[in-house]
This record gives structure tokens, C-alpha cells and sequence, in this order.
């Protein structure tokens, strides 16, 4: 689930 | 992704375009704060980090290159461009960075999820991004009348914020394991210092007349 996280966005 | 976080993306990459046409077409960055560009920059450059090393996709990948791209030219543009750099309002752009980023980096060094360098740096790049606008609503303040591009540059802004927080919003009700308090809580903070400005900026459109600040 960790590559999904927040770190996704801009 | 949802159909919030593309629309704050969009709006975040329109401000940014608005400004960069502004300054190249009519080779003129009055009422826009070095200050704000100079930290957005940096924000950019501490939060992307990850660029070369985590691959998240083709669209994350080019928008991060495009946001470096143009905040920087922004800077460039303000502070080298031979006729660009004449009309910045130097006298008025006081504002300290300093006072930004030292708060905002040592809040990071004490609140972030993990204590590694590239992690503090993404935290930083939260916090100061929060904050950033603040010099360039002070000059706003100080030259109270905005021109239409200034403005919409702000407002355009301040919308990709609020989307923003609806995409959390619908993320957090969509996706497992997706809390994240220190972005909620800094983008939070970054939206509502929009909110005075919004209100003008609402009532002047809704009233059909020029933006203008209260002293």
C-alpha cells in the first residue's frame, strides 16, 4: 500500500 | 487518481503558466514577489528528491520536471532578464526568507515520519510550500491594487489547494492505510491563509469591479 501513499502527489 | 487531485494539479500547473506568460509576453513581473518564487523553487527542489529514484509514473514524473522547470525560469526571469528585472518591486518585496525556512526546517527535523535525509527534506518542502504565499500576499497588501493576472494567479492557487484537500478527503475514504497528518495539517494551514484573500477576491468578481485590498 506504500507506493500508493501521499508521496504520489506533487 | 481522482478527479480532484487532477483538477488541483491542473489549476497548480495553470498558476504557473499565467505567470510565466505574464512575465514573457508582457516582460513584466510587477506585483509578483521574488520572494514567493524563490521559495517555491526551493520547495520544489527539497520535495523532488525522489525524481531519479522512485519511478511512480510517466505523468508524476513529467509534472515534477515541469514544476522545476518553470519555478526556476520564474526566478530566472526575475532576477536576470535585462527589461524583466526593471519592473520588480524590490522596495516592496521585503519579506525575509529566513524567517520561513528556519522554522519550517527545524519543525521538520522534530515532526517527520522518518529521520533520513531525504525524508526531513520532503517534510521541509510541506512546510515551507505552506507558508510560501506569505510574501507575496504582503506585497499584495502593500500595493493593494492588483492587477487581473496577479490575482488569478493567487486565486488559481488557492483552488488547486482546496482541490487538493478534497482529493485527501476522497482518498481517505477510498484507499487503506492512507492517513497522513503532516500533509493534511501543513496543507490545511497553507489553504486557510488563502481565505482572506478569497474573500476579496469573491466579492470583486461577484461586484464586477477591480480588486482591490482594504488598507
Amino acid at each position: 500500500a506504500e507506493q500508493f501513499s501521499v508521496k504520489d502527489e506533487l | 487518481m481522482n478527479i480532484f487531485r487532477l483538477a488541483g494539479d491542473m489549476t497548480h500547473l495553470m498558476s504557473v503558466i499565467v505567470l510565466l506568460l505574464k512575465i514573457h509576453t508582457i516582460k513584466s513581473c510587477a506585483g509578483i514577489s521574488l520572494k514567493t518564487q524563490e521559495l517555491y523553487a526551493l520547495v520544489f527542489a527539497t520535495r523532488y528528491l525522489d525524481i531519479f529514484t522512485d519511478f511512480i509514473s510517466l505523468y508524476n514524473t513529467i509534472m515534477k520536471l515541469i514544476f522545476l522547470a518553470s519555478s526556476f525560469s520564474i526566478v530566472w526571469y526575475m532576477r536576470q532578464h535585462k527589461i524583466v528585472r526593471r519592473s520588480y518591486d524590490k522596495d516592496q518585496d521585503t519579506f525575509r526568507h529566513l524567517f520561513l525556512i528556519l522554522p519550517c526546517l527545524l519543525l521538520a527535523l522534530f515532526i517527520n515520519e522518518k529521520f533520513t535525509f531525504k525524508e526531513v527534506m520532503w517534510t521541509f518542502s510541506l512546510f515551507l510550500e505552506a507558508v510560501a504565499i506569505l510574501p507575496q500576499l504582503v506585497l499584495l497588501q502593500r500595493t493593494r491594487n492588483i492587477d487581473n493576472l496577479t490575482g488569478q494567479y493567487v486565486f488559481l492557487l488557492g483552488a488547486y489547494r482546496a482541490l487538493y484537500i478534497l482529493n485527501w478527503i476522497y482518498r481517505y475514504f477510498t484507499e487503506p492505510h492512507y492517513v497522513h497528518w503532516i500533509t493534511w495539517i501543513s496543507g490545511l494551514v497553507q489553504t486557510l491563509l488563502y481565505a482572506d484573500f478569497f474573500y476579496y477576491y469573491f466579492n470583486s468578481w461577484k461586484n464586477n469591479v477591480k480588486l482591490q485590498l482594504p488598507a
